[in-house]
């Protein structure tokens, strides 16, 4: 079974902003 | 043919030929007859001319054809005929032929550091000690283990009123030396400049009242120095560089004027002149076509059974290690690829949030994911998990 990607959009980064990828 | 190289191309030890080193050299004369001129010599004047140049010119139709020294009255007698070799070259013989009756004593000497210092090669005197505090050769040649500059008899007048200066390295060396095995050899027959230093002239060796001597001249020609420009068995002849100098056309990844270090990027092997048993060719450093520079280390090269010793410096294209043969961190190794390819180290590529980290396995390319996450840079969740909104934990287990 292929699962789908992560999808960036549906992470909420409200508590990990440090974090956050830089997109 | 290539006389550096055997017909399977593997490298074997090639040395110039036997030549002239003096030939066409300019000679430095300490006294040359002419200046002011006098009945028999004007060095304004080709035809009564007497320059130190005819004393290493190719002969031919130059007339007159002996160097001449100026009319010696009073001490000091000496005249010094220097010749700089241009490199540095492996002696063989030196002569000299003398126009006139040949000196009571002669003093031979060579520099290796282009006149900077000298040291002897031989003396000839019909008084070793009074002239150079030497006792006669012995007939056997040196009494020590290495080469030694002895004093033999005085160069002899011929029937034709001249007489000749004849020696060869072998005179001052102990039979049995081996050039390729032995240093001090090597070191002996090395010369890059020659010295003819005419001590004494025959005709006032009995002369002991200064005022009563004859004016004397030193006069000679054809003053050859024997040898093979010195490349260490690493080339098989000398060239021209652009600048007018003379070097050895190195082979074996040698360089230097005289083949005397390895180039740049052939240091897995340290430097070593080359003998008939074995070419000691430098070779270049294994670095998968990543790297353009080395260094030799020699600690590596024992361990290694004295084979390879070379470390490679500032890998390129991602790679990493001695021989820069693998990844370097944040990298693997593409297996489609060749380890020569630029392209043989891909980035990791570890997704930001599925990845506990962004350094993958170098081999795999495998990124080390958190729980939950699969995939090679964990960019899915894995089967019985789904996406999370928490970047911490972006995959949990499907209720």
């Amino acid at each position: 079974e292929v699962m789908p990607t992560l999808d960036m959009a549906l992470f909420d980064w409200t508590d990990y902003e440090d974090l956050k990828p830089e997109v | 043919a290539d006389p550096c190289h055997d017909q399977g191309g593997a490298p074997r030890s090639c040395v110039p030929g036997l030549v002239n080193a003096a030939l066409g050299r300019e000679v430095l004369a300490s006294s040359t007859c002419g200046r002011p001129a006098t009945r028999v010599c004007d060095a304004s004047d080709p035809r009564r001319a007497h320059p130190a140049a005819l004393l290493t010119s190719a002969g031919g139709t130059a007339n007159p054809v002996c160097w001449r020294s100026e009319s010696l009255r009073k001490a000091p007698l000496n005249v010094t005929l220097t010749v700089p070799l241009g490199k540095a070259f492996e002696l063989v013989f030196v002569s000299l032929r003398f126009c006139s009756a040949p000196p009571a004593s002669v003093a031979l000497l060579k520099s290796q550091d282009h006149g900077r210092t000298w040291a002897p090669l031989g003396f000839f005197s019909s008084r070793c000690g009074p002239d150079y505090g030497r006792l006669p050769a012995p007939a056997n040649g040196p009494a020590g283990p290495g080469p030694e500059a002895l004093c033999f008899p005085e160069p002899q007048a011929q029937s034709d009123g001249g007489g000749l200066l004849a020696f060869s390295v072998q005179d001052g060396s102990p039979p049995g030396l081996d050039l390729d095995s032995s240093p001090v050899l090597q070191d002996w027959v090395t010369a890059t400049d020659i010295r003819v230093v005419l001590t004494r002239p025959a005709m006032l060796e009995d002369t002991r009242d200064s005022e009563a001597m004859v004016p004397y001249s030193y006069s000679a020609t054809e003053l050859q120095v024997g040898g093979r420009c010195k490349c260490n068995g690493h080339a098989s002849r000398c060239l021209l560089d652009t600048q007018g100098l003379l070097i050895c056309d190195c082979r074996h990844g040698t360089e230097g004027p005289d083949c005397s270090r390895c180039k740049p990027f052939y240091c897995d092997r340290p430097w070593q002149r080359a003998t008939a048993r074995e070419a000691h060719a430098c070779f270049a450093c294994s670095c998968n076509g990543h790297a353009r520079r080395c260094r030799f280390n020699m600690e590596l090269y024992r361990l290694s059974g004295r084979r390879s010793g070379g470390v490679c410096l500032n890998c390129r294209h991602n790679t990493a290690g001695r021989h820069c043969h693998y990844c370097r961190e944040g990298f693997y190794r593409d297996p489609g690829r060749a380890l020569s390819d630029r392209r043989a180290c891909r980035a990791c590529d570890c997704h930001p949030v599925g990845a506990a980290g962004k350094t993958c396995n170098q081999t795999t390319g495998q990124c080390p994911c958190k729980d939950g996450v699969t995939g090679l840079t964990c960019n899915r969740c894995a089967p019985g998990f789904q996406q999370s909104r928490s970047p911490v934990a972006p995959c949990v287990k499907t209720p």
